[in-house]
């Protein structure tokens, strides 16, 4: 299925919220983004970087598996 | 770039980026 743009504005809202008193958190994701969109890194780099940036939040990588390109997921370690 | 909704996601992150 088609995810819209409300879909990525909720994402980031919950992002925002669990990372509410580490605001740093949400500016490292940002970075991420920005160093996607220049195509510094590529998709497998994203994971790489986003499965650290939110270790420990199931939750926050199982929305952000939703973003990505099917054969692509991080793994959610419990 | 053959991941479409990651670069809608980096759009939006980036484009709702005011503070």
């Amino acid at each position: 299925q088609r995810l819209k743009v409300e879909d990525a504005l909720s994402y980031l809202d919950q992002v925002k919220l669990q990372f509410g008193s580490q605001p740093q958190v949400y500016n490292d994701f940002l970075d991420i983004m920005k160093e996607f969109k220049s195509q510094s890194i590529d998709t497998p780099g994203v994971i790489s970087r986003v499965s650290q940036l939110f270790k420990g939040h199931p939750d926050l990588i199982m929305g952000f598996n939703t973003f990505l390109p099917p054969g692509y997921k991080i793994e959610v370690q419990t | 770039m053959a991941a479409p909704q990651l670069v809608m996601l980096a759009n939006v992150a980036l484009t709702s980026e005011v503070s």
